[in-house]
């Protein structure tokens, strides 16, 4: 039992969190007509066991989050990744001075997993 | 402050190319952005829910389910639409042609067109702003020919009779004259005639050359990259 619980101190258990992307920031606000920015959001926690149970995770990242919990220095934690993704549209000029809408797969993360 | 990639650096070229930008080298565009990119912008998909997203008028509501890889509005599949602006000489030609009343040249530049993009819709867009003496009760024939200046290559690609010129015209391109190969052109010379419903030649030229002066072309040019369509999900065994 002692094993199986995650250490103290470390990152809470894997989860998405808020990133905005301002493209003022990146410095493409001048030909980026809209949107000014979006909600990317990213994933960031830990994936031990029995957290990496209770989230969107393969059965191998179960497995592989248990074997971490007994032995960690020989098996690293799975990953906390995006596992579901949403589209945006970004409009913008090009370098022939068209107007452009562009449609863009996979840029905001909606949900995280251990993988 | 971080330091930002340049996108003449290395690591900054190589980021816009992974996301297929080719933003303008100078300052910044002062070219207004089409009511028709905007209406776009805003029934694209997740448009409405980026934080900040700029423009004007009232926000649609997003539908929940939109196929992919379509352009709703304009009913053909895409995921590229692009506003391209006539590139042809400022002023019209002086018709030869007694009954003709508007000979122009036009010319749009599509060299950034990649080979892995599939053309979808070429729609040409007239917008006359018409003087109030050509507007009013006087119905037109257009031509449309491929060429260059005041050469013309062969038949119309179309030819149409138009009942008034108060508000755009539409024509669709895709699949006649240099647009019906599989190949796509790097550019599109083509050449506009207008002449008076009938034939009549009694109109002053000096309404004529005015209704050449304010004559604005544009392309919409939607294109598929398959490559960037997410595939449809596998059904289960």
């Amino acid at each position: 039992a002692t094993h199986l619980a995650p250490p103290e101190g470390l990152d809470p258990p894997c989860k998405a969190r808020q990133l905005y992307i301002n493209f003022r920031d990146v410095g493409w606000h001048n030909w980026i007509i809209a949107p000014r920015g979006f909600m990317a959001n990213y994933c960031q926690g830990h994936c031990f066991f029995p957290a990496a149970t209770k989230m969107s995770s393969f059965n191998h990242a179960v497995m592989q989050s248990l074997m971490h919990s007994v032995a960690p220095t020989a098996t690293p934690p799975p990953c906390c990744v995006p596992v579901k993704l949403s589209p945006i549209s970004v409009l913008f000029y090009d370098n022939s001075d068209n107007v452009v809408l562009r449609h863009y797969e996979d840029m905001v993360v909606d949900e995280c997993g251990c993988r | 402050a971080q330091p930002q990639p340049s996108p003449l650096s290395p690591q900054g070229s190589a980021l816009l190319q992974a996301l297929g930008l080719r933003p303008p080298p100078g300052p910044p565009p002062t070219r207004p952005v089409p009511p028709v990119m905007w209406r776009l912008f805003r029934r694209a998909p997740q448009a409405a829910e980026s934080h900040g997203a700029g423009g004007e008028g009232p926000e649609v509501p997003q539908e929940p389910e939109p196929l992919p890889c379509h352009v709703k509005e304009l009913g053909v599949p895409g995921n590229i639409v692009r506003h391209v602006l006539d590139g042809g000489a400022a002023a019209p030609l002086e018709p030869a042609l007694g009954s003709l009343c508007l000979e122009k040249p036009l010319f749009f530049n599509l060299s950034f067109l990649e080979p892995r993009e599939q053309l979808t819709l070429v729609r040409l867009e007239l917008n006359f702003g018409a003087p109030g003496a050509l507007a009013a009760g006087q119905g037109w024939e257009l031509s449309l020919f491929q060429g260059h200046g005041s050469q013309l290559w062969g038949r119309p690609l179309l030819s149409r009779p138009v009942p008034a010129l108060r508000e755009p015209l539409h024509f669709e391109l895709l699949g006649l004259g240099p647009l019906g190969n599989a190949s796509v052109p790097q550019n599109l010379s083509l050449v506009l005639e207008l002449s008076p419903a009938g034939g009549d030649s009694g109109l002053p030229r000096g309404l004529c050359a005015e209704l050449g002066q304010s004559l604005e072309a544009s392309l919409l040019v939607v294109t598929l990259e398959p490559q960037l369509c997410r595939p449809p999900l596998r059904k289960r065994r």
